[in-house]
């Protein structure tokens, strides 16, 4: 699975994602990618992208909860994404990126690894695999 | 900050094992796909632009599990999924089983921008990419070796596992 989620000079916030599914499924099996709110979410909050063992992520409508927990909680991203990844979802489960309104970046998982990479305005540049 | 973008190719079981050379071409590819989105960005582009055009970058290429490159379903084919939305408007657009188009995420944009619907699925999709005219590929475009190999593993996998419980799939849920 891939993703990239943005914060343009507009303020606009988009996720995307795209997938090849898992290796060996069957039976028109659909994983989170294409569920709105699952695998792939933005609100006038946060923007998200989800990868990992999709059925989870859909059990948890990862995206959604990670913007709503932001915004009633209220929290930081960085809060609501350790909410998701540590107290919904369990160990291995999923890798998230994520970026809010004012260009807070995250991209956090319960994995072993996930390749991943974050830039912003501010000069702040990153690419890593593992932890 | 004024812009920001962070990009994903999968999360998982990563073996540090890989070769040095295996790793440092992983990382470059993120690195390339992140300038295109940077450049975008950076020169006041929009998000939504930055955001198909890396995701179309990491479909093309066969590293990772999306376009060129997606993993094999049971039956030795190929099928795709994407999404994208945007946030303060919640426009969102996907497209889920598709066989035959290259770059999901452009159509996911153009269910997005052009249809009054949100998801099409399979030959509904399909449908859609010829009135689109979104670029065709055919099956063996996704192929990979890598891909077919662990495809081979999860099927000789899966029968032991079914002669050894009389279950098929008693361990992994495939919805």
């Amino acid at each position: 699975t891939v993703g990239c989620v943005a914060l343009d000079k507009d303020g606009q916030l988009v996720a995307g994602t795209s997938t090849g599914g898992m290796t060996n499924k069957r039976y028109g099996r659909v994983g989170d990618v294409p569920i709105i709110g699952s695998g792939t979410y933005a609100s006038e909050v946060v923007a998200v992208s989800m990868t990992g063992w999709g059925e989870r992520i859909m059990e948890a409508v990862s995206g959604h909860t990670v913007s709503e927990y932001m915004k009633h909680k209220p929290a930081t991203l960085r809060e609501a994404g350790s909410y998701l990844l540590r107290e919904v979802l369990n160990p291995g489960d999923a890798g998230m990126i994520a970026v809010d309104k004012n260009g807070n970046t995250l991209m956090d998982m319960n994995t072993q690894g996930m390749f991943r990479g974050k830039a912003d305005a501010d000069g702040n540049r990153e690419v890593a695999i593992w932890e | 900050k004024e812009w920001a973008i962070v990009i994903h190719g999968g999360a998982g079981v990563i073996s540090r094992e890989m070769p040095d050379s295996t790793k440092q071409a992983y990382r470059e590819d993120l690195d390339e796909a992140l300038s295109i989105g940077e450049t975008i960005l950076k020169d006041g582009g929009s998000s939504v632009d930055a955001v198909e055009q890396v995701i179309n970058y990491l479909e093309n290429n066969p590293k990772f599990n999306a376009g060129k490159g997606a993993v094999f379903t049971h039956d030795g084919d190929h099928e795709l999924d994407a999404a994208i939305m945007m946030g303060h408007s919640r426009n969102a657009g996907a497209v889920t089983g598709v066989r035959t188009v290259k770059n999901p995420i452009s159509l996911a944009r153009l269910v997005m921008e052009n249809s009054k619907h949100i998801l099409f699925a399979g030959e509904g999709a399909e449908q859609y990419a010829d009135e689109m005219e979104v670029e065709r590929v055919n099956q063996d475009y996704f192929y990979t070796e890598r891909r077919y190999k662990a495809w081979r593993r999860a099927i000789k996998n899966s029968d032991a596992q079914s002669s050894a419980s009389g279950l098929f799939y008693d361990k992994d849920k495939y919805g």
